[in-house]
């Protein structure tokens, strides 16, 4: 499961990629969603520098890393006369504060790695919003971009099933990421029943108005 | 010594 869930993962970030820099445009794409992972990656990944847990963990994180901030720069450098600002203007400062806050008084040590752990986990759940929101305020999605949202929200949905299974198996559970990861994948709900009923149906996405 | 709540995944 959690194989498959980082390799939709590893999908969803290279359909990305291929769209902007094949249509060499990032519009209907939410930079601000894009720093929003930048950043999870960012805090989450420190331990990159003192544990090595594999050779698959720790090229996955590079990949992911790099994949991110390359987002980013082709979002506000590179393609940035594509970048539809004014669609793109949910207030993430109510996602990080938020993420932050509750990251410093819900964790599994008072430590700075575990706490920005914590704050990435957190982050990580909200932080499709405001791609989302930008999704709803067009009214519209190009397919692409549809195709790296199910990917995305498959991603972390697979992780729950991993969950469960190191669960029954191993017992082990991880509350924080659990419910996070619960939240952050009903977020989705909405847009999978679009995906199914319209995209797979050759229909374009459209948000009832 | 506390177990260091190692995270193993990505």
């Amino acid at each position: 499961f959690r194989l498959l869930g980082d390799l939709s993962h590893v999908i969803a970030i290279i359909i990305l990629l291929l769209k902007i820099w094949k249509t060499r445009s990032c519009a209907g794409i939410s930079g601000k969603s894009q720093i929003l992972f930048a950043t999870v990656f960012a805090t989450r990944y420190l331990d990159l520098l003192t544990t090595f847990v594999s050779i698959y963990n720790t090229l996955m994180k590079w990949m992911f890393l790099t994949t991110s901030f390359a987002t980013i720069y082709l979002i506000y450098f590179k393609f940035r006369a594509t970048y539809d600002k004014n669609h793109d203007t949910f207030r993430i400062e109510f996602l990080i504060i938020p993420s932050l806050i509750l990251a410093l008084l819900i964790n599994h040590e008072f430590t700075v790695f575990e706490v920005l752990w914590t704050y990435s986990i957190y982050l990580e759940s909200v932080a499709i919003l405001p791609q989302l929101f930008m999704v709803s305020k067009t009214g519209e999605a190009e397919s692409i971009t549809s195709h790296y949202l199910f990917a995305l929200g498959c991603y972390r949905g697979l992780y729950i099933l991993n969950w469960i299974y190191r669960y029954v198996t191993e017992d082990f559970h991880d509350l924080i990421a659990i419910v996070a990861g619960i939240v952050q994948t009903v977020l989705y709900c909405d847009f999978f029943y679009l995906y199914v009923t319209k995209v797979l149906k050759g229909k374009k996405l459209q948000l009832p108005a | 010594p506390v177990e260091e709540p190692e995270h193993d995944e990505l």
